[in-house]
This record gives C-alpha cells, structure tokens and sequence, in this order.
C-alpha cells in the first residue's frame, strides 16, 4: 500500500513544489519507489522536472475525464521518469484550471483523486502531492486521498494567521471524507538572521509541538537555482545544506508514516 | 475618474499584497485618495492593514450579493480607514472563496466589480486590487475592471514561465470584456548578489523594454517586519531602501497613467 502525502498551504511561495521535488528525490534515494504528482495549473513541478507542460501528449488531466477508449491509454502513459532513478512524475498541464470548475458539480468528486492513484498503489511506496495555493476542489481531492499532509510554513507574519484556515479545512476532510488525516508543518525558507522568523519558529514549535518536523529548512539559494537544471537539488547540489535538511526531512516522514 | 490598477500573478509569493499595501501607501503620501481592495480570501492586506478578517462587520463580499435592505448599509460601511491619511481599505473575509464558485454561474459576471467599484469613482484617485494567487473569476473581474495590471514577478525560474499564462489570460480580457487593459511588470525580491536574480531581470528588461517598471524593489527585511506593525512599511520604516522605491514606483505610476 503506497503512503501519501499532499503538500498543502493556500499562501503562496512558501516551498511546497520546493519541498515536493526534494523530499521525493530524499525518499528516493533511500531505495524508496516514489511517484511526485503535480496539482497545480501552474506545473512548476513539472517544469522542476526538467518536462514542458505544453508539449505532453498526456497529464494527470487525462485521467479525470477519460473518453471511452482514452481511459487505459491515459492510465498507460500519463507517468513519465524524471532525471532520477525511483522518482516518476505525473505532470500536470493548463487544462488542470478548468477541471476545478467542472469537479464542483460532480456529487463526491472528493473520492476521485484516490481512486484514480488506487491503481498504482502497489507500484510505489509513496505518492507525493504538490498542490496548488488555494483551497478549493482539487487540493480537497488530495486531503482526502492522503494518510497525511505536510504543510510547508514560511516563518513570516501571513503564514501564521492562515494556518488556522488551513487546519480549519483539514477538520472539515476529517469529519466528511477522511476521518485518518494527520497533518504535520515543515519550517522552510528559515533564515536565523531574522528577529520575524526566529519568533515566528518558536511560536509554531510551542503551539504545534507534536505535529511538526524537527528538521527546518533554510534558505539556501541552491534551491532557487536547481529547478532551472531541471534536477532536484539532492542531484544539483548533493552536499549543500538544503540537501542535508530535506534528507533529513526523508527520515522523519519514513519514521512518521511507519505502518 | 479614479485610475484603477489590478496586481495580480497566480505565481504564490512573490510581493502582491506588499506591493499595494506599499503603492497605495507611497501615492497617498503624494496627496492622492487611494482605496485598496483585498479581492483575496487568506486576507493578508486586511490584515497588513491592522484590521482583523474574523472580526469585521462588512466585507468586499458584502457588496456582491446584498439583500435588498442590505446594499445601501454595505456600501456605506464596507470601507474603513487604514492607519495611514488619505489610504483607504476595502477589506476581504473568508466567504470570498465561496463567493468565487457562485460567480461562475452568473452570465457577464466580470463586470460586476467594475459596476461596484464606480460608486467611488469620483472620491478617490486611485484604486488597488490585490488579487489571490489564481486566474479564477476573481481574478477576472479585477482585470475588467482596470486600466492596468501592475504583475509583480519574483526574478527566479518559475516566474519567468509563468508570465505567458498570465499575458494569454490578459489578451483574452483585452479581446472580451475590456479592450483598454494594459500590464507592467515590476520585478520584486531582487537580490543582486544571485546569479538567477541577475539573469532573470536581465531578460525580463531586455523581453519587456516598454511593459516593465524601471523600478526594481530589493530584498528587505523591513517588508517582512511590517505587515505585524499593522502599518506599510513607509511609515513602519520610512528611510529605508523599500520604502524609497515604492516611492519611486509610485512617481512611476503615475506619470504612467496621466489622463
Ligand atoms: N529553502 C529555500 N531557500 C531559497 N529559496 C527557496 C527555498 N525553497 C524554495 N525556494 C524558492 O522560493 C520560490 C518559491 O518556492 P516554490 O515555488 O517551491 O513555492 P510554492 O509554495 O510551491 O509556490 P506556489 O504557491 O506558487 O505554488 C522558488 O523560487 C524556489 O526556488
Ligand atoms: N522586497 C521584499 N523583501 C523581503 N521580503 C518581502 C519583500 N516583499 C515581500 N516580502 C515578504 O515576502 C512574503 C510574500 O509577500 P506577499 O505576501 O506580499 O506576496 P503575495 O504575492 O501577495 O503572496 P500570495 O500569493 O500568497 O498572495 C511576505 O512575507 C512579505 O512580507
Ligand atoms: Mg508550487
Ligand atoms: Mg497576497
């Protein structure tokens, strides 16, 4: 059975296409099989992917509202491999905006998304989901398919108050569609220097102490750098600090979503 | 006539919401009467501005589908003062998402805002949208309904792709519901001393020559102090290197947009 994790935050910037390539390529390197999805319209991880999203002959798009015949070609050819060994990719593309519009009239279209991954459930270890910033149909299809979400938090003023909207929603999933949701936050673009984020980390640590990730992540420019090589930095930049972090980050959630 | 700007890019992160609370802030010290409007569910300008999303009164959503009784008291009510003279806020609140999903079924929906925002046509000079990180209907009106869409973009890899989306979106309004609509970009974040900062604005100016600002705005802590102040950062921290270039972005703008 395949473990997955959405990767949630409806403020924008704050490293969850980062922290979906990069704790993929950390679970990957430890021989786990590990297939990164990506949500968002924008395809910022299929573009971290080194793919181009207009030129695709198939997306994770394909899947949702297959023709007759369509269905088991999409099913076929929809993953591609990226650039590392035991990390696939199914990329998204722009027709993914549009999909959201036509879900809202689909009574249940919150179970879609976990049946449509159900068939790769025995092919990887862990299924990653990068999602888009807002909170509407598709990221509810992706808390609902998940065992757990990881909410990456930029320490900064903003993303303390949207927490509460965030964890509002995952009460919600809880209640109506995935009553075993867990969620766990991730401190990114932590910079020491800043009296903002130093209090900011201690406030999440204090308040969230059992549902956060010990490890942090820094800033670190490689991790601006790396998504233009089209490689995850664990393979761009294997000995920078980010790199170390997101391994340990790696660790952490093999620990957590232990059986 | 107030001279409405839109400021908008479905890239997450990348200093919308700074930069009207800040332009708004940098043209009402020039004496102009400027209203800014959260068109953005997280509330984070309602929030920069000291107001608390879960404790007002009225909202922006209040003016979309009043009750008979209730448009006339939305409309006097919904505007409140910013700690800041001559800077007004039209605030947002969490029923904004919601309101999105509802829009989609009103035939000649993205004109509904322009026809709200005319009331104030004659009290203020100038009118900011901050927009939510997507291209949804939201987003939509906002272009219908200005003159210009001020496009922040952060100069990292992903920004740079994301830009043809975003102008495809702005040539279908510029086609459909509002022929005038002309766009800028300002480059935000910019930190000299990164390689992919240099490059990126490098081809940005050289992509862009007549649609970018000449103002480029740095990296700077204080912008990410001032949003707890409740105060832009003019006023939070006015000698320092931000606020000197939003004022010079203001001075941009409006030669920019004279009559
Ligand atoms: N630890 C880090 N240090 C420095 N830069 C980082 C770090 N993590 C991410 N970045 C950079 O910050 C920017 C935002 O990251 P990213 O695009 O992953 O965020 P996101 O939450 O997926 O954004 P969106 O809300 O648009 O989907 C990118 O340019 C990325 O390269
Ligand atoms: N020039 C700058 N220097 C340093 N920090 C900045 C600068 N501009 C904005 N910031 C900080 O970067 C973060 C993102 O900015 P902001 O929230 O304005 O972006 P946004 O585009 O409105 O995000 P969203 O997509 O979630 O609406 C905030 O913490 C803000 O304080
Ligand atoms: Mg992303
Ligand atoms: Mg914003």
């Amino acid at each position: 059975m395949s473990k997955i994790l959405a990767i949630s935050n409806q403020k924008g910037g704050v490293a969850k296409t980062t922290t979906c390539m990069s704790l993929g390529a950390g679970l990957a390197e430890m021989q786990q099989r590990v297939l990164i999805v990506d949500l968002d319209s924008q395809a910022n991880l299929t573009l971290a992917a080194g793919l181009d999203d207009h030129e695709l002959p198939w997306s994770v798009v394909d899947l949702f509202n297959p023709g007759d015949g369509e269905a088991a070609e999409a099913q076929a050819n929809a993953i591609f491999p990226t650039g590392m060994d035991g990390l696939d990719i199914l990329p998204a593309d722009l027709r993914l905006a549009a999909l959201e519009r036509y879900l809202y009239d689909e009574p249940g279209y919150e179970y879609l998304l976990d049946k449509i991954l159900s068939q790769w459930q025995t092919t990887y270890d862990y299924i990653l989901l990068d999602c888009p910033p807002s909170l509407g149909a598709i990221t509810l299809m992706a808390l609902t398919a998940a065992q757990m979400v990881l909410v990456p938090v930029q320490c900064e003023y903003y993303a303390a108050r949207g927490l509460s909207r965030l964890l509002d929603i995952v009460s919600e999933v809880q209640k109506r569609t995935n009553p075993g949701l867990k969620y766990h936050l991730l401190a990114t673009l932590y910079d020491r220097r800043n009296n903002i984020c130093r209090t900011v980390l201690e406030q999440l640590q204090t308040h969230f102490a059992t549902a956060i990730f010990e490890t942090v992540i820094g800033v670190d420019t490689r991790l601006r750098e790396s998504p233009a090589t089209g490689e995850p930095v664990l393979v761009y930049a294997p000995r920078t600090r980010a790199a170390t972090q997101y391994r340990r980050l790696a660790q952490e959630v093999q620990t957590l979503l232990v059986d």
